[in-house]
């Protein structure tokens, strides 16, 4: 179990250290296992630079920097045993819209490379205009949801509407 | 196998039979704060067995089932069927023969109690062994492919020990 | 003490119960002292329901309508006794633009009953387009920071340029 | 009193000497990713005498100095200069006799530690005289009115012991 622990350790971390490139256009980040010399009591450190920057704990990054850096983690992770589906509920709230385009970049990279199948919920227009297909929820009777399909130029107007 | 459909029945805000179809690609799924969204993914956990109260939203698994609005009456059962699309044969042996994979849970407010009863084809299991379906394709409920609203916070505030409990997903 | 909290519950609840009702463009919503007779001792339960929706525990609200009601609770504190300055670092992230719309709505009318100088920092479009004046941060020399006026017209680019 | 100006001084990213004006109504803020939007409310705290480490990024009170870029060599101390506009006369007796007031906070970075010397109109004062002068005009480093980024996540999430020492703050 240990030897399996290092081993995912060792692949999340080169795909987290690759992932956070993609993402951050450069820069550089790393994993850590610390506070033990077991790593099946150790705790996960995480250490980042975005390009042009100091490699520091990603406890010092701005808000949407440390977004952007957990959402590699996450990716490093899922990337190491690919699931069929996956779902993401508003990770790019916190992103601008640089970070939101290489972001979905990186989706459709992924979607090809693993066949998976992406559903992302999101508020951000950006977003949503990379998408391959959009449906919209709507509580036209309120309290009660209905699914429809939404014209990807309709869009912007349903996340608005009330 | 491949997810090619979640079902709604009664949970949640989706008091009408509701078919979310999951297809190739990225799908986006949009609208205003508090119409759904989130329902959905939590539907979808919910029928691959997710089971800790604090990762769905309520306090107990009646939480699930249509409250009732003004203009609708309270429902006492809920359902979500999730269909799988079997074709490359990658699922476990006993339900390898069959092109399509029909998972329901449903539950059902009863005088004692609320009870989730759990079906693979037709066929009452137990959640162990919808949970145990899922783990082989590394997709459970609460794998890190499914990233609930607010989970990357939590993964960015986590104390380092709980944050290498990721890793374990992945070994 | 103990009657200075309650005195303080009291005058929050009220201001909580208004602005939440001013975001919501309606529902209701109540603060509740629990686990404890003693006010020194207890716990803070919000409840809400947005408009048509069953009043219940804040946690069972959806994560942008969370949000708006965590902030209306922020803004009655606020207003018990409102400060010269009152500085919100992007917490309008996760509201669609319906409610941006009225947070700013309401941020106009506080600025004008409590005569607070109000500092905004947003993503939205939305925000940035019913602010009085913007200030731009850029980092055109990378890892150092320069403040700049935007002209309200140009916002939408300063925040989505690197 | 109005608060009018903030300026930096080698303050985190703010390494050149940066005005931050303070004027009537509302103020938006806007830019990149890890531009420098928060560390202008972190600067403000930070002048204001906040203390805790918890609310200010960074394992220490060095963490505020600019510690340089690969263009530039990092700095040995920082300074956040706050101006605020006495004119209607409502600061604490022994500064009411001046239009406006000035409080300073610098650190330096010495051999045997980091040191704040906090400053009310040039004349050298303890944290504890910055921290009571805001108190009074309740809008301390730790006043509601600062809000920093994710904590109306943090206020979501508290448990309802914790939430109640807002109430505290008001009281
Ligand atoms: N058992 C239930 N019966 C009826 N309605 C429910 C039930 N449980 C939750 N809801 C409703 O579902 C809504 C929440 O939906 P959801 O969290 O999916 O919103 P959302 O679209 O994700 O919004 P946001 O953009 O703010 O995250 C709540 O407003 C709540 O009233
Ligand atoms: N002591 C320091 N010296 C130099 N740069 C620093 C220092 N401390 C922090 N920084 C830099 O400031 C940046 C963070 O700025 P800040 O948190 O204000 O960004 P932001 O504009 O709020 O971004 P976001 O929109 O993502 O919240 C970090 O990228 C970090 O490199
Ligand atoms: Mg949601
Ligand atoms: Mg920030």
């Amino acid at each position: 179990a240990r030897q399996r622990l290092l081993d995912a350790f060792e692949t999340v971390n080169n795909n987290f250290a690759d992932l956070f490139k993609r993402l951050f256009n450069g820069g550089q980040a790393e994993l850590r296992l610390i506070e033990s010399d077991d790593p099946l009591e150790a705790g996960l450190e995480i250490m980042a630079s975005p390009p042009g920057k100091k490699l520091a704990s990603m406890s010092l990054m701005s808000g949407g920097e440390q977004a952007l850096t957990a959402t590699a983690l996450i990716f490093a992770v899922f990337m190491a045993n690919p699931a069929p589906v996956c779902v993401l509920d508003e990770v790019d709230a916190p992103l601008d819209d640089a970070n939101v385009e290489r972001f979905c970049r990186l989706l459709h990279e992924m979607a090809q490379e693993t066949e998976t199948r992406f559903v992302i919920i999101t508020h951000h227009a950006l977003t949503m205009s990379r998408m391959n297909r959009l449906f919209g929820v709507t509580m036209i009777e309120r309290g009660v949801s209905q699914l429809v399909s939404v014209d990807l130029n309709k869009a912007e107007q349903l996340a608005a509407a009330e | 196998v491949k997810f090619t459909n979640v079902r709604l029945v009664g949970f949640k805000s989706f008091v009408e039979p509701t078919d979310f179809e999951i297809r190739e690609g990225l799908t986006g799924i949009v609208g205003p704060n508090g119409c759904g969204k989130s329902n959905l993914l939590e539907a979808l956990r919910w029928v691959m067995g997710a089971t800790s109260a604090k990762a769905l939203r309520g306090d107990g698994m009646e939480a699930v089932i249509f409250a009732g609005t003004s203009m609708r009456p309270s429902r006492n059962w809920a359902e979500v069927i999730l269909s799988l699309d079997n074709s490359d044969r990658s699922a476990p042996a006993e339900y390898n023969e069959h092109d399509t994979l029909e998972i329901s849970r449903r539950i059902i407010r009863k005088e004692e109690g609320t009870q989730s009863v759990y079906r693979i084809n037709q066929k009452e299991v137990r959640a162990k062994d919808v949970q145990l379906l899922f783990a082989d394709a590394s997709s459970g409920a609460n794998s890190p492919a499914l990233v609930r609203q607010g989970q990357i916070s939590e993964l960015i505030s986590a104390k380092p020990q709980n944050r290498r409990r990721l890793l374990e997903e992945a070994a």
